[in-house]
Order: structure tokens, then sequence, then C-alpha cells
């Protein structure tokens, strides 16, 4: 089943980076997510390449192949079509922005194949 | 008001890549 919007994607909701500091959902940078995965001693940023984008198996829904990584590992997760984002040097992108923003109040760009989003793994296998 | 952690924004932890 699709991942539900979570709270946090409302705008003006308050955001801790990984240094402590208080930012806005919506005022969030690509350099906040860099940063902070730089001094996180457990997650590392990637780089997930967007590949396709299919009709969900739900209303609303979208299926969402990413490429991940340099090794281009292969993620798939259905959302609702208002979920956004992060595009590197973009902003927050969602496959229905006028959506995102309407429900939200989160200016969103479009999402499209090619975009190439943030993306966490863990830093070390265990 | 609530304060939410970074990397709860990124929707999915992608599969570890050993090197």
């Amino acid at each position: 089943s699709p991942v539900a919007l979570p709270p946090f994607f409302m705008r003006g909701s308050i955001i801790q980076l990984a240094d402590g500091e208080l930012k806005r959902v919506e005022d969030l940078k690509t350099e906040d997510f860099i940063q902070s995965a730089e001094i996180s001693s457990e997650l590392k940023i990637d780089s997930s390449t967007v590949e396709r984008i299919d009709c969900g198996q739900s209303p609303n829904a979208v299926l969402i192949q990413f490429s991940v990584g340099e090794l281009k590992a292969q993620v798939c997760v259905e959302v609702l079509v208002e979920y956004p984002f992060f595009v590197f040097g973009q902003g927050w992108s969602s496959c229905c922005p006028d959506r995102t923003t309407q429900l939200f109040e989160l200016s969103c760009a479009k999402l499209c194949v090619g975009d190439v989003c943030v993306s966490l793994t863990l830093r070390s296998l265990r | 008001v609530p304060v939410f952690p970074w990397h709860s924004l990124v929707p999915f932890l992608a599969p570890t890549q050993s090197d």
C-alpha cells in the first residue's frame, strides 16, 4: 500500500538538521541535506535517479522506480501522487505538485523521469 | 511545537552498498 504523507511535509513544520539548527521544511536547501549527512555517523547521502513513474495499484498512487548510487541499485516505491521528494539543486518535487500545494501548502516542482533525488544509505555494513 | 529530524524527510533508505 502506498506510503501516506507524514505531517512534517506541512508548510511551517520545524526540521532539525544534524548540527542542531532548526529550519522550516519549505526553507530546506540541498546543502542542508549534504551537510547533515556529512556529520552523521550512521547515514550517507546518495543520489537516486527517477527511472520510471507508473500508476500505482490504489487511486492517487504512483509507482516510482529509482536507480540508486553508483551501483544503480533498483528501488521501487509506491507513494501517493502528492508525496514530495527532494531533488538536488531544485528542491521539493512531486508527481502532482498542485495537490501537494493544495494539501500541504508546500510549493513543489513536477517530479520527472531523470530527476536526481536525495536518498540515504547506511554508512557501513553491520 | 513538534520538531522532526532531517532524515525523516527522505522517504526510503536505499540498500546498503558494499565497497
